[in-house]
């Protein structure tokens, strides 16, 4: 799959840019958390599309929202 | 929100059921 960028996203209607960034998120998050992997997507995509966007562009911080997010869900689990 | 169904779950090839009501 080759890079998502605005443009691609801009051109698809809202609930295909929320797939078509759900798509590139769950393997990186899935990697990380294969159980998980289904809810913290759901989670993150939340999240506006620009900042998603960046999250997809620099690792450390997509695995700093990762675990954040893990955690929030483990405590909305409790 | 407290729902047990939270948060939607992303199934890869499925549509996400989470839009649009974030």
């Amino acid at each position: 799959q080759e890079p998502l960028t605005a443009s691609m996203l801009a051109a698809a209607p809202p609930q295909e840019q929320k797939q078509m960034i759900g798509e590139r998120l769950y393997p990186l998050i899935h990697a990380m958390h294969p159980m998980l992997a289904g809810k913290i997507t759901g989670m993150l995509l939340e999240i506006d599309n620009s900042e998603l966007l960046l999250l997809l562009e620099s690792p450390d911080s997509l695995h700093s929202k990762i675990e954040e997010a893990v955690a929030v869900l483990q405590a909305h689990q409790a | 929100s407290s729902s047990v169904n939270w948060p939607p779950e992303f199934r890869p090839g499925e549509p996400w059921k989470g839009y649009p009501n974030i």
